[in-house]
């Protein structure tokens, strides 16, 4: 295949073996390994550390290019977080609402979740903890008059964000893509141009999965950014590679723990490196 | 999907002879394929891909059968094999009341999971007692006591307790003392890397001594699942596994890398959020999903 001594099936297997191990799915990783060939051909690399660092370049290229700073100036804006089951929305949300009122924010959020047992009371720990106002309806209440009700608080108090819970589903559940796009419709008639921000919450340790759910969560209400939780385990995510080449949404924060301190900016390089760690 | 590929793969094949190592390893590459997309581990891919050219190479063409199926037919039994036996429920002990532990990583769905086994076991006609043993994610008490409530099944009051080995503990008195038939222990889920919370865990055990340490495993973890699944099995020793959230469309591969790594009987399946949502797991149908 590449012909040469230095660079030889070993190291390649290694390279895939690496690759596949974060996640980052055959179909990229065989991808990736093909676009070496000419490097080696044409004598850019010749050896694992030069071939790791032009691999390294692949995934760079993929995650940066679709970095857009949206220069945001609506008031509140209004950010909705989905995801499916146990991935981390509604901790990334208290996360989040701390980061934002330190940074002197106004903020409100909403228990979008009146469904699973505790929600309602976990996001509201979050809001005392944090100190932040949480729009909550009782167990079972419709989750887009929860969200409604959000926003018109958010308006009426002049707030700066409205960031809106809401509860797991799988993204090849129908009725519950539904609900969600439903919420989508309703926010629309309580802010026009709400919500402006919809964020795709990803589990760090979930496999080829994700590609299904970013591809049927976008395809229901657009998602406009991702958040990719749990990194502090050893789940690589790799698998936000081929997300983001395919659905050209960036890749916002990173959850690395379960405090309130524990998102922190995406940052691609090291991120990158750590794939290979 | 897989089998239609095998096929077309042996179609070059006529007539009767041996499945030779090279028309086989056509067939192999597609099976890891197939595999490594279902998230089962590299590792585990390899070997098991390993186990099947040992017993397929070198192997007469089956009369009436099509090489392609007789090597579908060898990972079929290879992959049943691995995922173990079915139907194997929790055994009651013979000294109640018995005692059940769940763990794994966050988010996993183990609070969930204790509502459907209290839901099953009451079912029966036992009584169950629950013990809301993580203290530390916001609100998990409140969670596990709303589920109890649903249930009319009792959980126990942490109180102002903040050791939750010694709310397990209590637990085990508990049960005891009022005779109930089971005690479901939930725990907060941890990092396998994190080693005070696991050895916080082998504490509970020492300190509980459970009949069953069930693993709660997302059906959709990916390449990880064999690190976590080892490092709680070799801390803890356990009993069984539960997957969850397995009606969606993920593959479930992870199931066959834990299975790989800890040779623990798949007690159920999660297959939805509601308590009734728990079922017996069927390791046909489950080989089926993985091999797509
Ligand atoms: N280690 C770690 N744990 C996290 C992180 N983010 C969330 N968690 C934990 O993951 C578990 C699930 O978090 P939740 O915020 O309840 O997840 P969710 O998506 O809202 O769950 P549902 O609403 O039930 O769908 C909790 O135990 C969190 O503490 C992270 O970045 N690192
Ligand atoms: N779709 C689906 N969701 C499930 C299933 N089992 C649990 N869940 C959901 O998964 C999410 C997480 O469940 P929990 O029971 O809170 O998970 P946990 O392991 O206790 O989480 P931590 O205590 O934070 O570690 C919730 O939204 C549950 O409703 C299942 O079989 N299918
Ligand atoms: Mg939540
Ligand atoms: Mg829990």
């Amino acid at each position: 295949f590449f012909g040469r001594a230095t660079i030889d099936a070993d190291m390649l297997d290694h390279l895939e073996e690496l690759l596949i191990g974060a996640d980052l799915g055959v179909e990229v990783t065989e991808r990736f390994l093909r676009d070496l060939k000419p490097c080696v051909e044409r004598k850019e690399v010749s050896d694992l550390v030069s071939l790791k660092k032009k691999l390294k370049k692949f995934m760079v290229s993929i995650l940066e290019k679709e970095r857009s700073e949206m220069p945001f100036s609506v008031s509140p804006k209004v950010t909705l977080f989905v995801g499916v089951n146990g991935v981390g929305k509604t901790t990334t949300i208290g996360k989040r609402a701390q980061k934002l009122k330190e940074e002197g924010g106004r903020i409100v959020l909403a228990a979008g979740d009146t469904f699973r047992a505790g929600a309602g009371e976990q996001l509201a720990l979050w809001g005392e903890r944090v100190g932040v106002e949480v729009i909550r309806h009782r167990p079972g209440a419709d989750p887009a008059a929860v969200a409604f009700d959000a926003v018109s608080a958010g308006l009426a108090r002049k707030s700066d964000h409205v960031l809106i819970d809401t509860a797991g589903r799988l993204q090849t559940k129908n009725n519950l893509m539904a609900e969600l796009k439903k919420m989508v419709r309703v926010l629309e008639k309580a802010m026009p141009g709400a919500p402006h921000e919809k964020i795709l919450v990803l589990d760090a340790t979930t496999g080829q999965n994700a590609l299904s759910q970013a591809k049927l969560f976008n395809e229901a209400i657009g998602i406009t950014g991702i958040i990719l939780t749990k990194l502090d385990g050893t789940g690589r995510g790799g698998i936000v590679i081929p997300i983001v080449e395919t659905l050209s949404v960036p890749v916002t924060d990173i959850g690395v723990g379960e405090g309130a301190d524990d998102l922190i900016p995406f940052h691609v390089e090291s991120f990158v490196d750590a794939l290979f760690e | 999907n897989l089998t239609k590929k095998l096929d077309s793969i042996f179609k070059k094949i006529r007539g009767k002879g041996l499945l030779t190592d090279k028309n086989i390893d056509e067939a192999l590459r597609e099976v890891r394929l197939a595999l490594l997309e279902a998230d089962v581990h590299f590792k585990v891919a390899k070997s098991f891909i390993e186990g099947v050219r040992e017993k397929a190479v070198g192997k007469e063409i089956l009369e009436g059968l099509a090489p392609g199926q007789q090597v579908v037919k060898i990972v079929w039994k290879e992959l049943s094999r691995l995922m173990g036996e079915e139907g194997k429920t929790i055994a009651l002990s013979s000294q109640p009341p018995t005692l059940i532990m769940l763990v794994g990583l966050q988010g996993s769905g183990k609070t969930t999971t204790v509502g459907k086994l209290a839901r099953r076991f009451k079912r029966e006609g036992k009584r169950v007692l629950l013990v809301a043993g993580d203290l530390q994610r916001p609100a998990a008490v409140s969670q596990l006591q709303t589920l109890g409530k649903g249930l009319d099944v009792p959980v126990m009051d942490p109180g102002t307790n903040k050791d939750p080995v010694i709310v397990m503990e209590k637990g085990v008195k508990q049960g005891r003392k009022e005779g109930f038939d089971v005690v479901i222990f939930d725990t907060a889920g941890r990092l396998q890397v994190d080693e005070a919370l696991m050895a916080e865990l082998v504490q509970m055990k020492s300190g509980i001594s459970p009949d069953e340490i069930l693993f709660v495993a997302d059906a959709m973890t990916g390449q990880t699942a064999v690190d976590v699944a080892r490092k709680f099995h070799e801390d803890l020793g356990l009993t069984g596994i539960i997957l969850t959230k397995t009606e969606g469309d993920a593959r479930g591969g992870a199931l066959l890398s834990i299975r790989s790594v800890t040779g623990a009987p798949i007690k159920f399946i999660g297959t939805g959020e509601k308590l009734e949502d728990l079922e017996p797991f069927h390791p046909d149908r489950m080989a089926s999903r993985i091999l797509g």
